[in-house]
């Protein structure tokens, strides 16, 4: 079975702008073991 | 006798043939895998390839029989047995029984300790605020933000639609009419006919949503892909507070959605049986769809204990609409906090 989550984030208002402290960032790797109450992003 | 004598050599030599020709198979897979495995390690895209496999499998009635595994597995085991069959379960799945919330005696049959509850503490819900939480036991197979045509890619050389995931998406079409000013100063070539349909174009084309307010960020639509192996935790809680407005119902097939699926079968998650939560968070939308599978034919939907998934019907239709739910109060729904327990796959 398989979960997929699709949701709005906010974003760097202008490409390339990292000072964005608000920018969601994801803190897994693809092929990671992820368990129920780990962060997913933040 | 001679004739004789040459059929009692003949059955063992075509049974000792068989035996070869599925050995030299079964080398080959364990072998394609391992190359596999190994590219993998080393950062390579696995490719997507349809087989004879997955053809073939698009003939059998999967979702008969993931009822008649759901009803196989459901059939009450003697009390003696079960710890006996649970721990075979665990040691061919890496379930950790330690965690189990009862006694293994008290799991009836492999479908009861299948979806089992864990102990309390056993899974911490992450105490920052700011953050989102997998609201799965699995695997991260993608993630990432959605760019322009809002596709996420299975494997490499195949992306599915995640308007044809979710379904039509309320949201979109909602956010594209509340954005129609900002969305035409960033397409200013873009006609402004009031036409739902256009906005709903646009809203695909540019899945950017800018707030009304220029101080505030602008946002973008992100997803991630979790598989749950079938030793894993088989709940699923929520990741976020939130607000369920809506929830679809997708009577579909019933494919496996292991590692090799996701390479042979095109749209796997488009296709299979499916329920799609829809709702809202502190930062926009959210979205949660649950994809059912040969073995784990069916969603529990705690929020809602009548929907029943994975029905026999006369006739199943891919193409028809999927069932749509929208929760009272209208524009409120269902109210989730962070950790919430709100469903659960079920064997068959």
């Amino acid at each position: 079975s398989t979960v997929v989550l699709v949701f709005q984030a906010p974003i760097p208002k202008l490409a390339g702008d990292k000072s964005a402290s608000s920018e969601f960032k994801f803190s897994v790797g693809r092929g990671d073991r992820i368990r129920v109450g780990e962060p997913l992003g933040r | 006798s001679s004739r004789s004598e040459g059929n009692s050599y003949l059955v063992p030599g075509a049974t000792m043939a068989t035996i070869v020709m599925l050995g030299a198979l079964h080398a080959r897979r364990l072998y394609d895998d391992k190359k596999l495995e190994e590219a993998r390690d080393k950062g390579a895209e696995l490719e997507f390839q349809p087989d004879v496999k997955a053809t073939f499998l698009r003939l059998l009635p999967l979702r008969s029989i993931s009822r008649f595994w759901g009803s196989l597995t459901g059939m009450e085991l003697p009390i003696w047995l079960r710890p006996h069959v649970y721990r075979a379960w665990a040691r061919a799945f890496h379930s950790n029984l330690e965690e189990a919330a009862k006694p293994l005696e008290e799991y009836a049959s492999l479908r009861e300790f299948f979806v089992r509850t864990l102990k309390e503490d056993c899974r911490p819900i992450h105490s920052d605020p700011c953050c989102l939480i997998s609201p799965v036991d699995g695997t991260v197979l993608r993630f990432g933000e959605l760019k322009e045509g809002m596709m996420i890619e299975q494997v490499k050389g195949f992306s599915y639609s995640v308007s044809s995931l979710l379904g039509t998406s309320s949201f979109l079409t909602v956010k594209a009419e509340e954005d129609v000013q900002q969305e035409s100063i960033v397409q200013e070539k873009t006609p402004r006919d009031g036409n739902k349909k256009s906005w709903w174009r646009i809203a695909l084309a540019s899945p950017k949503v800018r707030d009304p307010m220029p101080t505030c960020p602008m946002k973008g639509l992100f997803y991630c892909v979790l598989y749950l192996h079938p030793g894993d935790y088989h709940r699923i809680h929520s990741p976020v507070d939130w607000n369920v407005l809506a929830r679809r119902h997708f009577s579909g097939r019933l494919f496996p959605v292991n590692e090799r699926a996701t390479r042979t079968i095109g749209n796997l998650y488009v296709e299979n049986e499916r329920v799609v939560l829809e709702g809202r968070w502190e930062e926009g939308f959210m979205a949660m769809a649950a994809i059912g599978a040969t073995n784990i034919g069916s969603i529990e939907l705690f929020i809602e204990p009548a929907l029943r998934t994975n029905r026999p019907k006369k006739k199943l239709l891919h193409s028809e609409p999927p069932e749509e739910r929208i929760y009272e109060p209208e524009g409120v729904g269902v109210m989730l906090k962070k950790g919430d327990e709100i469903a659960a796959f079920n064997m068959g």
